[in-house]
């Protein structure tokens, strides 16, 4: 069983902390904030309240032992760094600290932190793409300008098949899989559920309703919504 | 050119805001800190100080020829629903409001609201799924529990080409493409480059600081992965 300790139960510690506990692992949450740390207990293994810039209050709670710790305190960068310092003495196994903005990122890159995470940051740059390009659901992106994309069918392919779409041959895109919704009748009310249909064969027709999941390039991909506006 | 609003410049706001202007996209920036408009004016086209629950200020600025509003206002809760339903009063194409926690989404979504956002609950799931599985790398959820999955390559398929390892064949996982580290000599120092294989051919070999980026149901993805580690 993995043991985790989620240092500052924000709203981005808080969704960590419990999803892993939901997961089955073993959580140590801290905070030291006590109606924190109140909110928390019954749903991890541990919840103690706690400054984590005290050294002697890190270690008497076997901090060490963990497979990793998540600095996740937002506003008070200096007992951000100071925590991070501690654990790095403390030759934790794995260290994921939040950062926000470059300067942040550039002084815990220096302290030897590997992983650095900026939640507002990851998700900005996705909400931008999806506002950018409406078609796009969501999107991965890869290096060499590469990325994963989900796409609503546009209105000039609904109905036709992959194979006289052409994805491969006329766009240079690789179809992943397909998202389809159906309507279901649940105690006598119309419901929408969403299925992906595994690996879809080129006599698949799709609907106005699908959505597309593709990998490509950036330029192929807009170039493909474009065209089929 | 689209043209989008951007409500709160808090960490979410402010990327937001900032990478759709470097995308070419006519921003208008708003918030009720004069500082905060201040730190952002020279990367907008318009940055605006105002309270976005008094009505005729929001009218002013022409706010419902928007291709779309982002509210992005964090904390006082009350100052992001009142702004969401003078939005909606004057008819904006396109409203995206962030929310923390179950129940403001569940209020939003009793108003009509569509697009809802959470950017601590989104990262703070994909990093859990990433400390729980440390050789997975990022991860698109599906619905079916299917998903989309960048690993390390496990230490027991290194040198072993595609063919030999089987993906579909022993696994049920589908190949998407192949991510992979190159060294470069630039200014005579070693640095490390990481590039896209495309689509590989079967007969590629797999090195350990590959990362290998599959399609296929989770818990195909987990035995993949326990039995080669
Ligand atoms: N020295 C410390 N020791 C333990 N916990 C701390 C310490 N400093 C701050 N915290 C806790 O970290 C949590 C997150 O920090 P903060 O509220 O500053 O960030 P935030 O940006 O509002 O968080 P989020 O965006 O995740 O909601 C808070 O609950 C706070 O009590
Ligand atoms: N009525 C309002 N009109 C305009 N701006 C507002 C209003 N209320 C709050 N804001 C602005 O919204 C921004 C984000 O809100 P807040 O600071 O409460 O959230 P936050 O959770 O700290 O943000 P983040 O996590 O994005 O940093 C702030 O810059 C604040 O000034």
């Amino acid at each position: 069983e993995s043991k985790f300790a989620v240092i500052g139960l924000g709203r981005f510690g808080m969704a960590i902390a419990q999803t892993l506990s939901q997961r089955g692992a073993q959580v140590l949450a801290i905070d030291n904030r006590e109606e924190k740390v109140e909110e928390i207990k019954d749903e991890v293994a541990y919840a103690v309240c706690l400054d984590s810039t005290d050294a002697k209050a890190l270690k008497a709670q076997n901090i060490k032992d963990m497979d990793a710790v998540v600095v996740a305190i937002g506003e008070n960068f200096e007992a951000l760094l100071l925590t991070t310092v501690l654990l790095k003495e403390l030759e934790v196994k794995r260290i994921v600290v939040r950062a926000s903005g470059k300067h942040q990122v550039q002084i815990l890159e220096k302290l030897g932190i590997e992983e650095i995470l900026s939640p507002e940051n990851r998700v900005g740059i996705a909400i931008a793409e999806q506002l950018l390009n409406p078609s796009i659901v969501t999107s991965l992106q890869l290096p060499d300008n590469y990325e994963i994309v989900e796409i609503k069918t546009p209105k000039e392919l609904t109905n036709r098949t992959l194979t006289e779409i052409g994805l491969r041959a006329k766009y240079n895109l690789n179809l992943i899989t397909l998202k389809r919704e159906f309507q279901i009748k649940k105690n006598g009310v119309m419901d929408t559920e969403t299925h992906i249909l595994g690996v879809p064969s080129s006599e698949t027709v799709l609907y106005d309703s699908d959505t597309i999941i593709v990998f490509g390039k950036s330029k192929d991909i807009e170039r493909f919504i474009e065209i089929n506006q």
